[in-house]
């Protein structure tokens, strides 16, 4: 998306390589805990990263009350 | 309630999307949820534009971003033709969009879900009326590649739509089956997995439904 030298990517790949390690090490032992590694996005640092994919912006949604009742429809 | 259920089992949605580079979830989540809510309605299941409503969803601002609250909205709008025209003739709209796929929508629900066991009701909402667009924090997201994340992310960050389109009870670990846009060759198959119960990454802060 922008001119990015080698060194760069390197220096992001580095860093992801390092907070893959992170990740993966905080609970090792847990039941089908998400596992963390390389994929298309290991050369951006996360700044990048949050710049360029994480775009959606916050809305007030309000609050959900049980005292709302949703029409059902009769379904299989 | 099923242990399990996936409404792509029932083949109402559509292949996993790339947005390259374009800060355009918003758009990818919302008009998913549309293809599907027709989908299920018994309309053929097709890809409809993502590239229009990021074009002519003007209270959001394209590939630089976007509020699925403000496109469903929109989406809400353009549905009868006179406002069409309406928002043609200010330049606002191109008249192309919906008149001619003949694709509306009769409402939406949005809501945030943060009180505790809420989920349940998303789940109730996504068994009656189709998948669910939501908005999460996907910061730690750049690195998944499988497994059901259960850590790593906050509720209260939100900064990503995606698309829930399921949910699986069946192990120890009950997980919702949520939709990316970042190709399939992202996480599961285009798809992540995301613990169930406890608001993890805010996936119930931000809840909408589309109706047909």
């Amino acid at each position: 998306t922008w001119p990015r030298s080698r060194e760069h990517e390197a220096a992001a790949f580095r860093e992801s390589l390092n907070r893959h390690r992170y990740l993966n090490s905080l609970f090792p032992g847990e039941n089908s805990t998400a596992l963390y590694g390389i994929n298309q996005f290991s050369y951006l640092f996360p700044e990048e990263f949050k710049a360029i994919y994480l775009r959606s912006k916050p809305s007030k949604f309000p609050r959900y009350s049980a005292e709302v009742h949703m029409s059902i429809p009769n379904v299989s | 309630w099923p242990l399990r259920f996936d409404w792509r089992d029932k083949h109402v949605v559509t292949q996993v999307r790339n947005q390259q580079t374009c800060g355009g979830c918003w758009a990818f989540s919302v008009v998913g949820a549309v293809e599907s809510a027709y989908a299920i309605k018994g309309k053929p299941l097709e890809d409809l534009s993502v590239q229009q409503v990021i074009d002519c969803s003007y209270t959001n601002y394209g590939c630089n971003g976007g509020s699925t609250l403000n496109a469903l909205n929109w989406l809400n709008k353009v549905t009868s033709l006179s406002n069409i025209l309406l928002k043609h003739q200010n330049g606002l709209v191109p008249v192309f969009f919906w008149s001619h796929s003949g694709f509306s929508i009769k409402g939406y629900s949005a809501y945030g879900l943060q009180v505790n066991n809420q989920e349940d009701e998303m789940a109730k909402a996504l068994l009656t009326f189709g998948p669910l667009v939501v908005i999460v924090d996907a910061v730690s997201w750049q690195d998944y590649l499988g497994g059901i994340i259960q850590h790593h992310c906050s509720s209260g960050e939100a900064n990503h739509a995606v698309l829930i389109t399921g949910f699986d009870k069946t192990g120890s670990t009950p997980y919702w089956i949520v939709r990316n846009s970042w190709g399939s060759s992202w996480g599961v198959d285009g798809y992540a997995h995301v613990k169930m119960g406890s608001n993890v990454c805010g996936i119930a802060d931000s809840v909408s439904s589309i109706f047909v």
